[in-house]
């Protein structure tokens, strides 16, 4: 079964892209083949890996009702495919009307895919709690929170916590906020550190061992249209998504 | 007059909530009298004036119909007063649909707040494209765009552009972009550079002179509930938005 993953935080520039494209090319070195799927309209996932001329990309199914699996592409990068994002998904948002059928639109595209064609699904969300989000949210099963090592990150952590509840609750009971990713941490600064203390202290277990350090390496990488596992092997920030990726493999339930 | 100035651009982390208070207390500090509104559900900038209990703060007027002149709170800031946000702002994208009349709103209530009682109006815009971001460009005549110096911050400067264009020839034709402003420029790094290069050779003079530098005391600032001035005056982020403030100062139209 794939392991689905949403990737949110509706605080900006959290390291929600850098975590799902570095994460899925860390996981693809280690053999599994991952689905990334870019739920937003700035599709930075997508031209991070190069694709060229997405057309309409996801969007077609909020409009169109194509089948996922004809928007998939290949990537450059093993074990890694994309469904890519466009700006046409911004059309999507204005005219999808806020109602569940609305927010339960992915998830039957995804109930759809082949089973046995990825082990992971890792959907890129905007910075939004808007509709494209909900819909990420009924999509999945987990949810994986990137923090900004910030003092303005901390409150949207709540935020994101409560969402996540409210749509278990009402619409996908099997929805769990599986971890909390400390991003962008400067280890040079007392401040960092202060801010994935409180997040520990705050969320306990939730929060991952490994901290992704900010390391100007992962901000190159994306000019270079590679992952930082083949932009900058032994940076820190191959090192520290190679660390998380394995944390997160570690959670796997055994067959 | 009123100098009305949208803070905007939906790559999130861009810097605009930071620009928004920094910028008001380095206006404030000229003798210039500041109304900061904040546009955006997460409340960033009302949280770091330390306002309390802001209730449903600017909601009300896309829901209430309240005048705005009755939500304005002072602020400890010299010369700079906030109309702030509230999570209930959420709920009135989720209700307002997606034509001319809902975009409007704002405007008509920043039409009617007395002319003389403040000399810039900043509006912190969400990181988004939505209705909320809407209202704001057809309620100001200016738009400054903070841009992070990385490469994933540069296509998004381009659709901010656009979407100002769009609407400046069918809702507000006095609308324009007066500045883009780069920040979080880690000057050691040659990737910071090559983006600030980058944006002042397809931007030209819409660039400002003055590049916000990283500076850790700027992200503990808001911990403290001050603005660069007060929290750490002579920093280099302090000395960036006053250099920054005097700029803008210095476009300012002869009475
Ligand atoms: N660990 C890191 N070290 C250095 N730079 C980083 C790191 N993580 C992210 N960045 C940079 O920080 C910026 C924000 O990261 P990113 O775009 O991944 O966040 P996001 O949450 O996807 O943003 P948005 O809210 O706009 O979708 C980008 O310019 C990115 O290159
Ligand atoms: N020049 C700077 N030096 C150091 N940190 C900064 C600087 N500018 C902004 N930051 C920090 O970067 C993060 C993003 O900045 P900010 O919240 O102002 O951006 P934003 O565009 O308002 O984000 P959003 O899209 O979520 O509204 C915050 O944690 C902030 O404290
Ligand atoms: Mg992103
Ligand atoms: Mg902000």
């Amino acid at each position: 079964e794939v392991r689905s993953i949403a990737i949110l935080n509706q605080k900006g520039g959290s390291g929600k892209t850098t975590t799902a494209v570095n994460l899925a090319a860390c996981l693809g070195e280690n053999g599994r083949r991952v689905l990334v799927m870019d739920l937003d309209p700035q599709a930075s996932a997508t031209d991070w890996f190069g694709v060229e001329n997405p057309g309409r990309g996801i969007t077609d199914i909020f409009v169109d009702r194509a089948p996922l699996l004809e928007l998939v592409r290949a990537t450059d990068v093993l074990g890694v495919a994309i469904i890519p994002a466009s700006a046409w998904l911004q059309g999507a948002e204005k005219v999808l009307r806020w109602e569940p059928k609305s927010m339960k639109i992915l998830g039957h595209y995804v109930d759809e895919l082949p089973q046995h064609q990825w082990d992971y699904m890792l959907v890129d969300c905007p910075p939004t709690l808007g509709l494209l989000t909900a819909n990420a949210l009924i999509a999945v099963k987990e949810v994986l929170i990137p923090v900004e090592a910030h003092h303005l990150a901390l409150p949207g952590v709540d935020r994101v916590i409560a969402s996540v509840e409210t749509l278990r609750a009402h619409l996908n009971h099997e929805l769990r906020v599986s971890t909390i990713v400390p991003c962008r941490v400067d280890p040079r600064t007392r401040h960092a550190r202060r801010v994935v203390a409180e997040l520990r202290s705050r969320y306990g277990k939730l929060v991952s061992q490994v901290e992704i350090r900010e390391n100007v390496r992962l901000a190159e990488a994306p000019a270079h249209k590679q992952p930082i596992t083949l932009f900058d092997s032994r940076s820190k920030g191959a090192k520290d998504y190679r660390a998380l990726a394995s944390e997160i493999i570690a959670a796997e339930r055994p067959l």
